[in-house]
């Protein structure tokens, strides 16, 4: 449970609180950091979906996901060659 | 590739593709391996100015810099960041940490769809002729998203949002994921955002054929390609002491063995392992295999590592056989040492002599390349198959291209057989998979883009699907390998594609974003489910009916309802609604014909002629599929086609029980 993996997170772009202005990337530091002090995020996206991605326990990720605006935590998927 | 664009009839006098101009302003974008950017496949001599609209970068990195792109060869970024959060640091002493290929792969997919043209092009003296890719005049964009250790999703999304601001036409992706739902497949949630921005999305298929249910990439904004045979072979036959003679196929070029037979041994039976036939590393016990050739199953590891085995445990040569996993679906390889592969039927046959003979021997003769094979295509065994997984009322795969023994650039890095002791370097490499035939597709649907500059990525998918062809110039059915009979649409989708057709489709079955948000409140997505593919804000409607058979693809798949509510008659009743956009000339009245192969399955199509006064207009038509009682787990296929005399609009239909 205290091993960090990777989770793409998706943020809903229009429920930005007010006080953020129009700074996303802000919002999500914000967000993350309020649930680990530690994480970093890896990318941060705003065209292919809008959110981040970032390594996390599994414990974090829960608490992520009950804040207002995140829309889903979903753990990273590897994928291979055809 | 040497020979598909042949095959493929682009060589053609009068194809309209030569003549295209805006091919130049067409980029297509490659999330792989990288990129070897010395192949002469990306040389840029004759290429003008990279278009206007271009925003991407050649990135720096170890091996590779600013000067490693050209006109041709217009982009190059690589991400690593989530491959290196979870595995560490990437090993430079293994891999180049930039866009360079270390695998060869990403330099096969690249030069396939966009190459330039090569002349002299071969492997080893195999395959030899002009090497061009499908597009040969767009340029190329490579995004590095495969690493030694695999490809990460948050690396494969931050390469789609580069492509997208980049400004990418065509997006190819030679990968997968296994059947996550779309909401949770990061390649279905990205190719979402490419489309709705007009980027045309093409994925392979998978080559988890030939069992059903076995698709990636199967979500019905992706263009997804399956993999069929060229007509071309490389014969290598084993001819045994008994006086028999087993075709195989063969990429090996080198020594060769003596004119006289020489002993075999069946691996199994020189081997302490219980998986000795598998030819697996350090299994074989030399002094039995010494100065032999050895037969190997097919099978867990890679086909040219079981030949470097037998090789290095001193054996002479290999015969490789396939086991009922592969059937008679015969891969040539580029082996270290004298080997061939054969069918399953010739492989049991050689294993037969081999165990029961008190002194058994064989000889492989090379017999080099050859064209004019027939019948191809054949749908590959490896090929992914139907239904679709995720949702069976969308047919897939979408098409099929050419997969099998595919000539293309090749890294460096690394030898044709890809292993650590292979000291070969070669300029082209042949291999196969649906990795080879997703990019024909991407090449084939920039050509289009170039053509028709005005067309969505779903009209491009349209007009390459409903022209392409399921029979043979004799009316035969296109044949499966895995089963050595006509193949069905849940293994073809519509067909194999045919660019000189698809470049005059007559009609197009269109789809703009909207209709896919439709598609997926049918699927009765969540609110978050919805956000997380679409990113927006909005919901379904409460007040209206969808339907995912009304969605307007150019293909249908009926899934008859166990408690079906629409029964007449012991009958089902199902009801798809399709929209044609006439896209030919001004003036034109097609007629609609139907074919069910069984009398269980019936199609009435109203209107059953659309007449067009002008180009894009829209007309709409409903189908009504009355099916009669069959097993669960049947299958029924057909086709729906409108023809004005001139073009044929073709939808494969495949109604499940």
């Amino acid at each position: 449970a205290d091993q960090k993996k990777t989770y793409i997170v998706h943020m809903a772009r229009h429920h930005i609180p007010p006080t953020f202005g129009e700074d996303h990337e802000y919002w999500f530091g914000s967000s993350l950091k309020s649930v680990s002090e530690s994480a970093e995020m890896i990318y941060t996206y705003q065209n292919v979906i809008h959110g981040f991605s970032t390594r996390l326990t599994d414990q974090e990720a829960e608490s992520l996901e009950k804040l207002p605006g995140i829309v889903s935590v979903l753990p990273e998927l590897k994928y291979e060659l055809h | 590739t040497t020979r598909t664009p042949e095959f493929l009839g682009l060589e053609q006098k009068g194809s309209m593709f030569p003549q295209s101009t805006g091919e130049s302003d067409v980029i297509i974008g490659i999330l792989d391996t990288g990129v070897w950017p010395e192949s002469k496949s990306f040389d840029d001599t004759g290429m003008g100015p990279v278009p206007a609209a271009w925003n991407g970068a050649c990135e720096t990195g170890t091996n590779f810099s600013a000067a490693s792109c050209n006109r041709k060869l217009i982009g190059a970024r690589f991400f690593a960041k989530g491959y290196e959060a979870t595995l560490g640091p990437i090993d430079e002493s293994k891999e180049n940490r930039s866009p360079r290929d270390d695998d060869g792969h990403g330099t096969h997919t690249s030069t396939t769809t966009g190459g330039s043209v090569v002349s002299g092009a071969n492997l080893l003296g195999y395959a030899t002729g002009s090497a061009r890719g499908m597009a040969p005049r767009a340029r190329v964009a490579v995004y590095k998203v495969c690493w030694l250790g695999g490809c990460f999703s948050s690396d494969i999304l931050a390469a789609m949002e580069r492509a997208i601001t980049d400004n990418v036409n065509v997006l190819s992706l030679s990968l997968g994921g296994g059947t996550a739902d779309y909401y949770r497949d990061s390649v279905a949630i990205g190719a979402f955002s490419a489309t709705e921005k007009g980027i045309l999305v093409s994925c392979s298929a998978g080559n988890a054929g030939p069992t059903s249910y076995s698709l990636s990439n199967v979500s019905p904004w992706i263009t997804t390609v399956g993999a069929g045979t060229l007509d071309r072979d490389f014969p290598a036959y084993v001819s045994l002491g008994n006086g028999k003679n087993y075709s195989g196929v063969s990429l090996y070029r080198g020594p060769t063995l003596p004119d006289t037979l020489l002993p075999i041994v069946y691996a199994g039976n020189a081997s302490n392992s219980t998986s000795g036939a598998l030819c697996m590393p350090g299994t074989l016990i030399p002094e039995k295999v010494k100065g032999k050739l050895v037969l190997c199953d097919r099978g867990v590891n890679a086909r040219v590592q079981k030949g470097s085995v037998v090789k290095t445990a001193g054996g002479a040569g290999m015969v490789l056989t396939n086991t009922a996993a592969n059937g008679e679906e015969l891969v040539a390889d580029a082996h270290l040492l004298p080997a061939t592969t054969v069918g399953q039927k010739a492989g049991d046959e050689i294993r037969k002599y081999v165990i029961s003979d008190s002194a058994p021997t064989a000889a492989i003769l090379f017999e080099g390349t050859k064209l004019g094979i027939q019948p191809s295509p054949v749908v590959a065994s490896f090929s992914s198959r139907g239904p679709n997984s995720i949702t069976p009322e969308i047919l897939k795969p979408d098409i099929i291209a050419p997969g099998v023994n595919i000539l293309a650039g090749w890294s460096g890095a690394v030898g044709p057989t890809g292993l650590p002791d292979d000291p070969r370097r070669v300029e082209f490499n042949i291999i196969s998979g649906t990795s080879m035939s997703c990019p024909h597709v991407s090449g084939l649907a920039a050509l289009l883009k170039a053509a028709h500059q005005d067309w969505s990525p779903a009209a491009i998918r349209s007009a390459l699907m409903t022209t392409s062809y399921t029979a043979y110039k004799n009316g035969n059915i296109i044949e499966d390998l895995a089963t050595g009979k006509p193949s069905t649409p849940f293994d073809h989708g519509a067909g194999h594609v045919d660019p000189v057709s698809a470049v005059d489709p007559g009609l197009v079955y269109d789809l703009t974003a909207d209709d896919y948000f439709d598609f997926l409140c049918a699927l009765n997505y969540t609110a978050a489910q919805m956000q997380v593919v679409t990113k927006r804000n909005t919901s379904c409607d409460a007040a209206k009916t969808y339907s995912i058979g009304d969605l307007n693809y150019p293909s249908f798949a009926v899934v008859v309802p166990s408690d079906s509510t629409g029964k007449s008659g012991g009958s089902t009743v199902v009801k798809h609604t399709r929209t044609l956009t006439n896209v030919g000339p001004a003036s034109s009245t097609y007629k609609v014909s139907t074919f069910s192969d069984n009398k269980s399955v019936q199609m009435s199509v109203v209107p059953d002629t659309l007449t067009f006064g002008e180009v894009n207009e829209k007309k709409s038509y409903t189908v009504t599929f009355t099916v009669g009682p069959m097993a669960v787990g049947s299958n029924v296929f057909g086709r729906i086609e409108w023809s004005d005399g001139k073009h044929v609009v073709r939808s494969p239909v495949a109604v499940s029980w």
